[in-house]
């Protein structure tokens, strides 16, 4: 699983 | 985006914006620790660099710029503005012993072997641990200033509802960060013995102090 596609949380 | 996460962001900048006018109104930065302040500027920088290369949202974009613009302010006021006010001898916390092991973690554990995602690993295993000397000061000297616990009590919270708003974004969204949640859990534990203390001293009008 790509868990870091994107860190959309501050 | 959930309930829990805004609260939580919002927490967040309130424990921010509470840190700061206490230091502007009271011109004073006594009992704050400017190592905890810097250790979360370097958190901010190294976890918002994406800034400059992606976009998430119009929310996102503002609350990053308004979260390092404000660390850096607090970092600025306690090392030039106040300084005259700021308690050295009690900040005394080695914060090498936080950033290198830190450091050595990021580049061990992370989602992917690239300087962007290492820097926001190090971001998040950094901030789990960043109140340490701002906890060390208070167990140092044994009191804090009220306005001082609800700043802890703000950021504390911040970290609580984002436990929250995870198992929400699990359930609902399939969506988890194992990186992220596991240094969230940390970071939240390490507030349990100061949520105790505030729960059963200031918000009952009493100082919080500890025995000596």
């Amino acid at each position: 699983a790509d868990e870091s596609a994107s860190h959309d949380e501050l | 985006m959930n309930i829990f996460r805004l609260t939580g962001d919002l927490s967040h900048l309130a424990a921010i914006i509470i840190l700061l006018l206490k230091i502007w109104k009271s011109r004073s930065c006594a009992g704050i620790s400017g190592k905890s302040q810097i250790l979360f500027a370097i958190v901010f920088t190294t976890r918002y660099l994406d800034l400059l290369s992606t976009f998430i949202s119009l929310y996102n974009s503002c609350m990053k710029v308004i979260y390092i613009g404000c660390a850096y302010a607090t970092v600025y006021m306690i090392y030039m503005k106040f300084r005259a006010t700021y308690d050295g001898n009690h900040d005394s916390f080695r914060v090498e012993f936080l950033v290198v092991p830190v450091g050595g973690l990021a580049v061990l554990i992370n989602h992917d072997f690239s300087f962007m995602e290492i820097l926001w690993t190090f971001s998040i295993y950094l901030e789990s641990v960043a109140i340490l000397p701002q906890l060390f000061m208070i167990s140092k000297t044994g009191e804090a200033e009220t306005i001082t616990t609800h700043y802890l009590f703000c950021l504390g919270l911040y970290r609580a509802l984002y436990i929250f708003n995870w198992v929400w974004r699990f359930y609902f969204e399939g969506f988890f960060d194992l990186i992220a949640i596991v240094a969230g859990v940390v970071q939240t534990i390490l507030y349990c013995d100061f949520f105790y203390l505030y729960v059963t001293k200031v918000l009952k009008g009493k100082k919080l102090s500890l025995p000596a």
